[in-house]
């Protein structure tokens, strides 16, 4: 059996408080200006009809940039400074969690710290973890950077606008995700041109509807 | 007195084993697919009639795709696997520089792992800190990641090809970085048309000729 280790064993705190309020919750992990922030305004745009989406933003210096261009789209936003550390973990998310009105909310996301390594070794105690891979970074992250990739239920393809003018090889890109997780549900999307964001909010709408 | 910590004893030992050989040596620092290795190529097309340059690599997984590169344009280089940690030590360094003919070479450049974080807590014994910002990354980044711009002696603003397809605003941007680091020698470059390449191996033969 498993020993869990502490973060563990909080997150699994995490998931219970989440499960109860029957929210469905994700952990969004990019690197820094990959489009974290603009992918949820993008999806509080398309849902904020339908459904109440509370955020957590983790950053390593006291700012609020990214969580008051949420408060500014008219969603909860709790903004967690890490002090210094690169990524997010699930006792910072214990204690954000409790500062978000749960009971009203359906869907949490947590916009974890720009980096494409850590991240992915703390477990928060959400439901699925997503990935942002931009274009302009490169064809090659799978390859450099597979740690991450490997534990992902989503990938998101972001600034495909700008395709035309950066050298991205997609089938080459696809080939090394399919090598560490075949299968994976992928959308390519433009946060900017709004392109593909379509059927990431209808997989999230499902999910969502799952979590009922 | 500083009581110097383990890290930053080993990282005196390369700096004594550089300026030993007068070799002048960067940290080159930035989020993943910022362009370190296109700078590093590019800089060695500008120099590669004019001096030896030596090249380390850090990478998480055990790939060789960027040190393949360098040795692909015809200088050495070594990759070092950090073996999932997300930044470079002195003690790496240490052994990659034993890897290298530094007998050979006027310039080291090392390629630090791509985050914006760690790198900048880790000295390694090297003369300058250089950091890549990448257009596409957005113009918050020294708001929202300021530690890695504080200890800077060079910061390159690559990717101004793209200027003209995402929202930058250069004055913005400009104002965080003086904020931390005022006057700090600041060179935009596209390392895709090579604009303003030039400038910046102007000072790297600067800096190499005053090491001699
Ligand atoms: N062209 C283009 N630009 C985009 C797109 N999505 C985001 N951007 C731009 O990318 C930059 C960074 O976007 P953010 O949403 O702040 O990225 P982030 O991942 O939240 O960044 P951090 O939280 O600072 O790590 C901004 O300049 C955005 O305008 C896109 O689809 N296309
Ligand atoms: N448009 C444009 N693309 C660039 C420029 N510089 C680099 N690129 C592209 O950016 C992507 C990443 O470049 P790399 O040089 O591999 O970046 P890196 O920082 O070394 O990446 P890692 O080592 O994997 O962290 C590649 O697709 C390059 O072709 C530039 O000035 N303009
Ligand atoms: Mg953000
Ligand atoms: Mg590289
Ligand atoms: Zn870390
Ligand atoms: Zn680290």
């Amino acid at each position: 059996e498993k020993i869990l280790n502490a973060n563990d064993q909080v997150a699994g705190l995490n998931r219970v408080k989440l499960d109860e309020k029957r929210i469905f919750s994700i952990n969004l992990m990019a690197s820094p200006g990959s489009g974290k922030t603009s992918l949820i305004l993008q999806t509080i745009q398309g849902l904020n009809t339908r459904m109440q989406i509370g955020v957590i933003e983790g950053d390593t210096a006291p700012v609020t940039i990214d969580a008051d261009k949420i408060l500014a789209a008219g969603m909860p936003a709790v903004q967690v400074n890490t002090g210094g550390e690169c990524h997010l973990d699930a006792v910072m998310i214990d204690r954000a969690l409790n500062a978000l009105p749960l009971v009203n909310l359906d869907l949490v996301i947590v916009e974890n710290v720009g980096n494409l390594i850590c991240p992915a070794a703390f477990n928060l105690g959400t439901h699925a973890n997503v990935l942002i891979a931009s274009v302009p970074e490169g064809d090659d992250k799978p390859y450099k950077y597979p740690n991450i990739y490997r534990g992902l239920d989503v990938l998101i393809i972001n600034k495909i606008d700008l395709l035309p003018y950066v050298s991205f090889n997609m089938e080459y890109f696809q080939q090394g995700v399919e090598l560490l997780n075949p299968g994976l549900v992928t959308f390519p999307v433009s946060c900017k041109t709004g392109e593909g964001i379509e059927k990431w909010i209808d997989w999230l709408q499902l999910r969502v509807n799952q979590q009922k």
